[in-house]
């Protein structure tokens, strides 16, 4: 119903959707490969 | 698929902190996405006390993360904005613990076509393949159904898929986010060398004669018997519901050969509990009298009690005649035990009896209500497919209601209300941090290989609606005056959920519908203890530190052994990376140029050796024998 809270706004978002959406362009759309501070 | 390296694996039991910047929806997904790991695989979690390396869960910008153990101390993976989902973030652990996405592995297009012109410029590096160097796919085929495959529609550039599955039957089952797939699991645990794991208990269907080792009780009026059909009914098990010719059995108490009152025991096999709390779980069939009833034992072997001390921990009674009842019976059990199920045959009259089927018994908590929608098929698509389950409790006296929108064609809707409630006086509201998990369950016989299909969402007492109402205040207050079917007024808040739980494809891909029979599982639970920040320890040792004064390349790692920082370097079949900083680079095909030029080399210098010796022998020996002639001529001459 109109009334309720559609935390997906009616679309099913994967994660890679969701990653491109943010404008990240991780390898294979969500692998982090740069070294990581210690 | 998993990195190539034993440098990459975590330990089985993996530190972990979650970090203050997490959504509290997303730290109680986190833990029930470690739940059925611990369910599952025999990996384990347990809070960061000081270890050198553990995962550090924080919510960054979308969801990601590392592959394997990159031993940098604090490793971190994200589970962002609309990142928590529980199949997410066990995806991502996946991640962290080894694993490439499916569709890289070296033999992809053997099962899968990429379609190159329908993928977004400059994403293309995403369908890269990645070959046997790298990456192992440990000997488990190519897997459509990995919660680790992309779905048909990743990084396309408008509406047509990006990729097409060899067999169509598996275009809309890629990229499932519900649970771990069978081969999931089996590569998880081959990488691991996983052979049991922490919570499960048993699971059984009665298909095997040995009915999973249960005992009959002794000094009872009758016993239960292995059947594929009773003659009151079930016409059919629950397991495969009759669809297997010469299998399908379950368990049967006949209460209309017996006199009232009378029982029959069945005792499972000896269990050996680990944390302390169980969950059993099995499907009941009533086809005797509405008096009949089924007790739940547990039989304790403290030490040195041999006999073991029987304690009634359920009484079901009431049980609906015509149809299998799901039934979830919580136990807190320390000691050695066995299960006890107890037919009792009730005053009424019966021409059949009980009958029990896919028992699953588990250290994990059991859901706090159950959704039982029958004949669901007919809803699906329907103007008539607005359904709202029967108003439950929470354990905090919380009432809520669940409506389930199944009109659409395509996915089915789930959402969250708060009604008005005979504990509504004593309660705090706004409702604070009440996490709601609706899950849609997998009817497979076996609990470690269900995939079912979950959601949670948490009651934010801060939340705010249009009208300036805060979203979960009292329902009497900010709701909807509603009927139930009984006509029985009361007040709605406002629903909050997904219109997109699930996809009736993925619906009809698992047993989620069995018998035309669905259940929603619901468990509410007070989860404000997550807002405090998780205790955070000094860090130990110096490992950090030593391994802050190096630098190791080629995607070296650096480790701490006796006490020194050294460098473990990358290698793969027939290739190697050695040097303090795994500086240098080494392959088969150097050892062998390398090897041949030796051989070569050495030859060569023996051979000039050799003709050296021989030159300078022959030299040595012509100047004797021209030494000799001459003094024998010397002395013919003197002769003469």
């Amino acid at each position: 119903t109109p009334e309720d809270f559609d935390i997906d706004g009616g679309i099913d978002q994967d994660i890679f959707d969701i990653n491109e959406d943010l404008g990240l362009d991780l390898f294979e759309g969500d692998i982090k490969l740069g070294a990581q501070d210690r | 698929n998993s990195i190539i390296g034993e440098m990459y694996r975590w330990p089985h039991t993996i530190p972990y902190v979650l970090e203050d910047s997490l959504d509290i929806n997303a730290k109680g997904v986190i833990l029930n996405a470690f739940e059925r790991y611990r369910l599952k695989t025999c990996i384990d979690f347990k809070p960061w006390s000081g270890e050198a390396n553990y995962i550090s869960v924080i919510k960054g910008s979308g969801c990601w993360s590392y592959v394997g153990n990159r031993h940098v101390g604090r490793q971190e993976l994200s589970i962002g904005a609309n990142c928590d989902r529980i199949a997410t973030v066990q995806h991502e652990f996946l991640h962290a613990l080894g694993f490439w996405h499916e569709q890289s592995r070296s033999d992809r297009d053997d099962y899968v076509s990429i379609i190159w012109d329908r993928i977004l410029s400059g994403r293309e590096h995403n369908f890269n393949i990645y070959d046997d160097e790298v990456s192992d796919s440990l000997n488990v085929p190519y897997d459509y159904t990995s919660v680790m495959h992309y779905s048909k529609t990743a990084f396309q550039n408008g509406t047509e898929p990006t990729i097409v599955t060899r067999i169509s039957d598996f275009e809309d089952v890629i990229g499932q986010r519900m649970d771990f797939s069978d081969y999931d699991l089996l590569k998880l645990n081959r990488l691991y060398n996983c052979t049991s794991s922490l919570s499960f208990m048993d699971s059984c269907n009665f298909e095997l004669e040995n009915v999973c080792g249960m005992i009959q009780g002794s000094g009872d009026a009758a016993d239960w018997q292995r059947v594929s059909r009773a003659s009151g009914g079930p016409e059919t098990d629950h397991s495969n519901m009759g669809q297997c010719e010469g299998s399908g059995f379950f368990m049967h108490f006949d209460s209309s050969s017996v006199n009232v009152g009378a029982t029959a025991r069945l005792e499972s096999r000896t269990l050996y509990p680990k944390r302390g709390f169980q969950c059993l779980q099995f499907f009941l069939y009533n086809s005797g009298s509405e008096d009949d009833q089924l007790n739940i034992y547990v039989r304790e072997y403290p030490a040195g009690n041999v006999d073991g001390s029987l304690t009634l921990v359920e009484e079901l009674k009431e049980i609906p005649v015509g149809s299998w009842q799901l039934y979830h019976v919580t136990l807190n059990v320390a000691n050695t035990f066995r299960v006890v199920f107890e037919g009792r045959r009730g005053s009424g009259a019966s021409l059949g009896g009980l009958s029990i089927d896919d028992i699953n018994l588990s250290e994990t908590r059991c859901p706090h209500n159950i959704w039982h929608i029958r004949n669901f098929t007919q809803f699906i698509g329907s103007p008539n497919g607005s359904l709202y389950s029967p108003p439950f409790y929470s354990p905090k006296g919380y009432a809520y209601q669940i409506y389930l929108n199944l009109e659409s064609t395509t996915n089915v809707g789930i959402y969250f209300h708060l009604i008005s409630g005979a504990n509504d006086d004593q309660l705090q509201w706004p409702c604070p941090w009440q996490q709601a998990t609706m899950t849609f369950l997998d009817q497979n016989p076996d609990i470690q290989q269900r995939m079912s299909n979950q959601r949670s969402i948490t009651t934010d007492p801060f939340m705010t609606t249009d009208d300036g109402n805060y979203l979960w205040d009292r329902p009497s207050r900010v709701g909807q005056v509603v009927v139930f079917p009984n006509g029985t007024e009361y007040s709605r808040g406002r629903g909050y959920g997904t219109s997109a739980f699930i996809t009736y494809e993925r619906l009809r891909s698992r047993d989620f519908i069995k018998g035309d029979d669905a259940f929603i599982l619901l468990t509410v639970e007070d989860v404000s203890h997550l807002n405090s920040t998780q205790n955070q320890p000094v860090p130990t040792s110096s490992v950090d530190d030593l391994c802050s004064e190096i630098t190791c390349e080629n995607d070296g790692i650096c480790t701490v052994r006796n006490g020194k920082a050294e460098c473990r370097c990358p290698s793969g079949k027939d290739w190697w990376y050695s040097g303090e900083r795994c500086e240098k680079r080494g392959s088969t095909r150097d050892t062998i140029v390398i090897a041949a030029s030796s051989t070569a080399a050495v030859f060569a210098a023996m051979l000039i050796v050799t003709l050296v010796s021989v030159y300078c022998t022959r030299k040595k020996y012509r100047k004797k024998t021209s030494s000799n002639t001459t003094a024998m001529t010397l002395e013919t001459q003197h002769a003469f």
